[in-house]
């Protein structure tokens, strides 16, 4: 563990909790793209299943029980207890574009050709892509709440903040994990463009919309 | 077998 990670995770888990309480404290998931949050609850799932067959820590497991338990909850609230505020005209992305290539891929390229290992190469490709149905609908409505900018910012920091971790751990661990680490890159490269907007527009004071 | 290293991570 070090600072990096630890800030990443931190990020991660603010990010997560800012997405529940904005929804919880509005009554609504407008603007929020309910495909994203179904596909972050299929990583979790995919990534967390060896909660089952091993322990690593308290700090690891209290973390995966809290993103897993977090990111249900939010999918439950999105279709189910605020479902009538759901945006689904815009949010249309078509998640088997995602979905179908990542799965092929995790088959192909991997660690271990085990159904855990592979499950697990399937959620890091999935994750580095599955914000994309939210910035698809953000670009269709031309607009974000501001709140929900600060959920996509502590989302990005968290992944950038992760490609330093592997820096460390390459340094000092001489640890490095090739398919995270491409993914890592992918995800956070993603996020650049949404990064400045937040940078020039939202810090100072401006709600985020695009140009029409 | 896996190398469980990266597992550690979130």
């Amino acid at each position: 563990m070090n600072i990096f990670r630890l800030a990443g995770d931190l990020s991660h888990l603010a990010a997560i909790i800012i997405l529940l309480l904005k929804i919880w404290k509005t009554r609504s998931c407008a603007g929020i793209s309910g495909k994203s949050q179904i596909l972050f609850a299929l990583v979790f799932t995919t990534r967390y299943l060896d909660l089952l067959t091993s322990f690593i820590s308290l700090y690891n497991t209290f973390m995966k029980v809290v993103y897993i338990g977090c990111a249900y909850a939010t999918v439950y609230l999105i279709y189910m207890k605020f479902k009538a505020t759901y945006d689904g005209n815009h949010d249309t992305f078509r998640v088997e574009f995602l979905v179908v290539p990542v799965g092929g891929l995790a088959f192909l390229v991997n660690h271990d050709f085990s159904p855990l290992e592979i499950l697990w190469t399937f959620s890091i490709y999935l994750e580095s892509v599955a914000i994309l149905p939210q910035l698809f609908l953000i670009s269709k409505t031309g607009e974000a709440e501001t709140i929900t900018t600060h959920y996509l910012f502590c989302l990005g920091v968290y992944r950038a903040l992760y490609l330093f971790n592997w820096i460390w751990r390459f340094y000092f661990e001489g640890f490095f994990d090739m398919i995270a680490i491409v993914a890592g890159v992918v995800q956070t490269i993603l996020y650049c463009d949404f990064f400045y907007l937040y940078v020039t527009k939202v810090l100072k004071g401006k709600k985020l919309s695009l140009p029409a | 077998s896996t190398d469980p290293s990266h597992h550690d991570e979130l």
